[in-house]
């Protein structure tokens, strides 16, 4: 753990009355080198030492009679406090329209099946629109979801035109009085500017109330590009981190969140509908310091 | 910052941004870091071609044998290939396409449906299958995917097909039941061929940091890997976790995943892989 590695850097401090520049330096190196193993960008893992460097300088800290456990504390609290910033739940309208979007095989079509269940919980009525045209047997994936969870599904094999398919498939829903609309889209890469410009029409045809990126918690360092790019071009409104059920240390998760301000709302902790929880900043603080 | 301007400290901290940027970690990004500040202090003029130039050799050193051997399909009837890996990484459009460049080199080929447990994985291959037109093995959703793997060899020694390539279901290697189901497939084509598979390739998320390394252990540890295909190189990662498991496991890697489509298939190339960084 962060903890144990910093033991030789901290054992410095302990016996130290006052916290200097050189032995701060030493301490802070270590939690450095524990944010790139996490896969936390460069630039971001630098901020974030220099603000941890900051807040530790303070009066508490140079007071302490602890000072190593004094900067545990801060690293923890400031990364957590990073994480859970802003408004971590959905928009609270009924009806309520979500659009998925993310890179390829990241969870978007699990996810969308796995948010409208939870959302039935709280007296939601979902409709699941299916406007992935591309993946092979793509719309078959969501209809077998969706009947699992019992919620209506939305598709169309005949027709290539995503925004009107978003577009037909709310007015499906609305017929159907469904108050909850998930559209779940294609995988794509941030730089295709033919697919980005796809969910762009599609934002601008179903004008969605939240537009979730739906993220590998395991994504290396261009997982702040890949964040980027998307929030530019159809404004996220936040993240989920999917597969935290592995052992990814999900510093992907700080650099998206530190970059981009976008508030991570939901994390997938497995393969099933149920694996899916409200996302916790301070599990995932000591997570990524590992 | 590979140009011919001089190195100072501002260009090489640059310099070791990209490397982290490139999903190095933080072993090999240190290691040619360290090589090229040691130059560096020799000599002042050093330049940013001469970093790119160290920064490369550094790779090549790193990566040596690190492409597919010669005539790799090797003597079985049929040469069985299995892909693994964690869920999302690209293993069913890797068989697909797989299935296909084998058929364009006029070699028999039968895929195998292991994926047993997903929603909607059967359509998914079929599709695909159809689309192509190769043989596909396959059962019922929940049947049991050492059964399928069964059938699909059958298929394959009775078509005397060159090729057999089994996709299997996702699973986190964290999960050990499911790690376990994986042995059960390596145990049932073994009593028909105990040389099958004789390639196990791990699919890996070109995306992905330093997990990747984990996640080929695990599978190393489980099922015994002879091989590694990195997918979505077509996307701005530079698949960096794979030096960091060759560095640890040695697994040649066979292919890299450049898109979508059928096509989208390129052995691996350690001359283009590290053009593409230092170039
Ligand atoms: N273990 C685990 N697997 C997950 C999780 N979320 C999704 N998956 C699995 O990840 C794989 C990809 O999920 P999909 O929902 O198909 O991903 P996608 O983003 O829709 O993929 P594309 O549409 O091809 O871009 C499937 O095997 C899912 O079962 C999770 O939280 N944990
Ligand atoms: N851009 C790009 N996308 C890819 C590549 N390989 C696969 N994909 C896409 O990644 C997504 C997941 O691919 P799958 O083949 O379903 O992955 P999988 O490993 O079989 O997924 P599970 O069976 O659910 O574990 C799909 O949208 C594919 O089209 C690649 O090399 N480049
Ligand atoms: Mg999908
Ligand atoms: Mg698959």
């Amino acid at each position: 753990s962060l903890t144990d590695r910093m033991g030789q850097a901290l054992r410095n401090l302990r016996g130290v009355g006052k916290l200097t520049e050189d032995n701060m330096a030493e301490a802070l190196k270590e939690v450095r080198t524990a944010l790139l193993s996490a896969d936390v960008h460069f630039k971001v893992a630098r901020q974030f030492v220099e603000d941890v460097r900051q807040a530790a300088m303070g009066q508490e800290v140079l007071k302490s009679v602890t000072p190593g456990q004094q900067i545990i504390k801060i690293i923890n609290d400031e990364l957590a406090k990073l994480l859970g910033e802003g408004t971590t739940g959905l928009a609270d309208k009924k009806p309520l329209r979500i659009m998925m979007v993310g890179l390829h095989g990241s969870g978007k079509t699990t996810t969308s099946a796995k948010l409208a269940k939870r959302l039935m919980k709280d007296g939601y009525k979902p409709a699941l629109i299916a406007c992935d045209v591309y993946r092979p047997a793509a719309i078959d994936q969501l209809e077998t979801l969706a009947k699992q969870i019992e919620v209506p599904c939305y598709t169309d094999r005949t027709s290539q035109d995503v925004p009107k398919i978003g577009r037909t498939g709310w007015d499906w829903a609305k017929e159907q009085e469904r108050n909850l609309i998930i559209f779940d889209t294609a995988g794509r890469l941030q730089i295709d500017e033919d697919l980005i410009g796809e969910i762009k029409k599609l934002k601008d045809k179903i004008v969605p109330d939240e537009v979730l990126l739906v993220a590998d918690s395991a994504l290396g360092q261009e997982a702040v590009n890949v964040a980027k790019h998307f929030h530019e071009a159809v404004n996220l409104t936040g993240i989920v981190l999917t597969k935290l059920d592995g052992d990814a240390r999900g510093g992907a998760a700080l650099s998206m969140k530190a970059i981009t301000g976008v508030p991570i709302k939901f994390m997938g902790t497995g393969e099933k509908t149920d694996d899916f929880d409200i996302f916790h900043p301070d599990r995932m603080a000591q997570r990524i310091l590992g | 910052i590979f140009s011919g301007k001089k190195l100072d400290a501002a260009s090489i901290d640059e310099l070791e941004e990209a490397l982290y940027g490139a999903d190095f970690g933080v072993e090999t990004a240190t290691e040619i870091i360290d090589e090229i500040q040691a130059a560096y202090r020799k000599d002042k003029e050093l330049r940013g071609q001469d970093a790119a130039r160290i920064g490369a050799r550094v790779l090549e050193r790193v990566l040596e044998g690190a492409e597919a051997p010669e005539d790799w399909l090797g003597e079985a009837d049929p040469a069985v290939i299995c892909l693994i890996g964690v869920n999302g990484s690209g293993k069913t459009t890797t068989t697909a396409k797989l299935g296909w460049k084998f058929k364009e080199e006029g070699k028999g080929v039968v895929l195998g449906a292991c994926d047993t447990f997903r929603a909607a994985a059967n359509e998914q291959i079929k599709t695909w299958a159809d689309r192509l037109d190769l043989r596909l093995v396959a059962s019922h959703h929940n049947a049991d995917s050492a059964a399928v793997a069964y059938d699909a060899w059958q298929a394959a020694k009775g078509d005397n097909a060159k090729v057999l390539i089994l996709d299997t279901a996702g699973r986190l290697h964290t999960k050990g039941n499911l790690m376990e189901e994986l042995k059960k497939i390596r145990r049932v084509l073994q009593k028909h061929d105990e040389t099958a598979p004789h390639h196990a390739w791990l699919v890996v998320d070109g995306s992905l940091g330093s997990n990747s390394i984990e996640q080929a252990r695990k599978f190393h540890e489980a099922f015994g890997l002879t091989g590694l295909i990195v997918t979505k190189l077509d996307g701005t990662s530079r698949g960096g976790a794979l030096v960091g498991i060759y560095r640890e496991l040695q697994l040649p890697i066979y292919f890299v995943g450049l898109g979508e489509a059928k096509e989208d298939l390129q052995p691996f190339s350690v001359k283009n892989y590290t053009n593409a960084l230092f170039g």
